[in-house]
């Protein structure tokens, strides 16, 4: 459906937006290296059935995925790693590393080695943002490139939400995934504050800064 | 079943 679509591209767009700001800028000045490597983690443990994927869609997607991430890892860790900020980037991970692996391990659909890591994916991809906010607080404002970065990942998931409606209601199931439908909202939620600065500031041509 | 599902969103 349209929500879905829209969903993905936006992700995708997000990352494309990303690789632009660092290279254009020549800098990763901003961006948070923790949550860049929460989401590669996010998309090892979720896409772990890469090999199994059937729809060419969903395949590209996630091959897409996992390899942007590794070339943006690639180009914070080496080619820009001087304008990277460590002393900025502060965030305790492992806080979130065990709250995904706490709630993975408590209520999987199913134990298995793929639904157990599916599950750790979709609630540490529901807090990963929270290192790059962390970041954009400590330093108060963003450039505007790393301001849409950030609203096109959060829409994202945002979209995610009226798909999953439309899903509940056109298929014949009416199945909920909870967990999704749960990590989806609470990720939506957190991207909440960034979004209202980001409806009032940015795009009304004014520099995301923080009141 | 469930797992399909799961596995059909990105």
């Amino acid at each position: 459906n349209i929500f879905r679509v829209l969903g993905d591209f936006s992700h995708l767009a997000s990352i494309f937006i990303l690789l632009h700001k660092i290279q254009q800028l020549k800098s990763c000045s901003g961006i948070s290296f923790k949550s860049q490597v929460l989401y590669m983690l996010v998309y090892i443990t979720r896409y772990l059935d890469l090999p199994w994927t059937s729809s060419p869609y969903n395949f590209i997607f996630k091959v897409l995925f996992i390899s942007s991430e590794l070339y943006i890892i690639y180009l914070m860790a080496r080619a820009y790693k001087p304008t990277n900020d460590p002393n900025l980037d502060t965030f305790h991970v492992e806080f979130l590393l065990g709250f995904a692996g706490l709630l993975a391990l408590l209520f999987p659909y199913k134990y298995t080695i793929l639904e157990v890591f599916w599950a750790f994916s979709i609630w540490l991809e529901s807090v990963a943002i929270l290192p790059q906010l962390f970041m954009l607080q400590r330093t108060g404002e963003a450039e505007a490139m790393t301001a849409h970065y950030i609203a096109a990942l959060g829409m994202y998931r945002a979209l995610y939400i009226p798909n999953w409606i439309y899903r509940y209601f056109s298929e014949p199931t009416h199945k909920v995934d909870t967990i999704a439908v749960t990590a989806g909202i609470l990720q939506t939620i957190l991207y909440s504050d960034f979004f209202w600065i980001y409806y009032t500031k940015v795009m009304r041509g004014e520099k995301f800064k923080l009141p | 079943d469930k797992r399909l599902e799961i596995k059909d969103e990105l």
